[in-house]
């Protein structure tokens, strides 16, 4: 199912705990690549939790687990 | 490329233009997947327009040619 994430949380965490680094700069290349600045939530394809865990080295498991254990995802709809 | 979709000229074209129920079907069925009701435009994916034309037993020219021909087409961005 889709991966809706806090950006603003997302971002600041970013900043301190660097395994975080390349799920932000993901992020943010779908950010700039929509021109979606509206700077809170993104909401992602359920493919891009596959491709975060490959370019990661984890499986979808243990990715989707790191970023509720960062209090990162927010899924409602 | 995307493909962005008038919605509300499609809608009015497809009660007189057979050949183009199918189309209007599947723009209101990623509408009502999406709850994207905004009624005026309609943004698809590039690969969108190879599946339209699958299910209208077309080509992508046919079927891209098609839309515009009807100006369906509004493509800015
Ligand atoms: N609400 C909604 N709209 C959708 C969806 N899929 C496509 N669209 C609309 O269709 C446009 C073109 O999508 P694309 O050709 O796949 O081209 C996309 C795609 O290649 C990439 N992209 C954007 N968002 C994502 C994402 O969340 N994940 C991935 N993997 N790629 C994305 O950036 C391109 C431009 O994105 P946009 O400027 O946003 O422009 C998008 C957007 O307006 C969807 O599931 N829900
Ligand atoms: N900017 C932004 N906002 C997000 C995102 N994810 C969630 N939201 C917010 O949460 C609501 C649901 O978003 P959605 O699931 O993408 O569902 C959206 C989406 O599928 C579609 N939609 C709305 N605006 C656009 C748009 O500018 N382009 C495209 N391609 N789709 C849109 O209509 C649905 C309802 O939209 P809203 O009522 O406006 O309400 C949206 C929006 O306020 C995100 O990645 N970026
Ligand atoms: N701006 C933008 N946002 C994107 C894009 N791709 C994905 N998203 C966001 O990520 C959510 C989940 O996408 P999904 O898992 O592919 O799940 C999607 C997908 O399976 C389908 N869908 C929605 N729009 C399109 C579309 O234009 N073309 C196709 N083929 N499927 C779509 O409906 C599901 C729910 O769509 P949403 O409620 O809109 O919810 C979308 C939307 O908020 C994109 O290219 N641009
Ligand atoms: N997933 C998701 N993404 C969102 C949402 N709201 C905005 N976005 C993203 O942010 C970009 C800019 O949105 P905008 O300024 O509201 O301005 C938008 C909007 O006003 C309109 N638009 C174009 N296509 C669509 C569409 O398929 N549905 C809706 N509701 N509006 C669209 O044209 C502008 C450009 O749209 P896009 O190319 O799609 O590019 C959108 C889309 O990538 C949302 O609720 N959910």
């Amino acid at each position: 199912d889709r991966l809706i994430l806090d950006m603003r949380r997302l971002g600041r965490l970013a900043q301190s705990i660097p395994e975080l680094e390349p799920v932000n700069n993901y992020a943010l290349l779908i950010c700039a690549r929509r021109r979606d600045w509206n700077g809170e939530v993104l909401s992602l394809r359920s493919e891009d939790l596959s491709t975060l865990a490959l370019i990661n080295f984890k499986t979808e498991d243990q990715m989707q687990g790191e970023l509720e254990a960062n209090g990162l995802i927010l899924n409602f709809k």
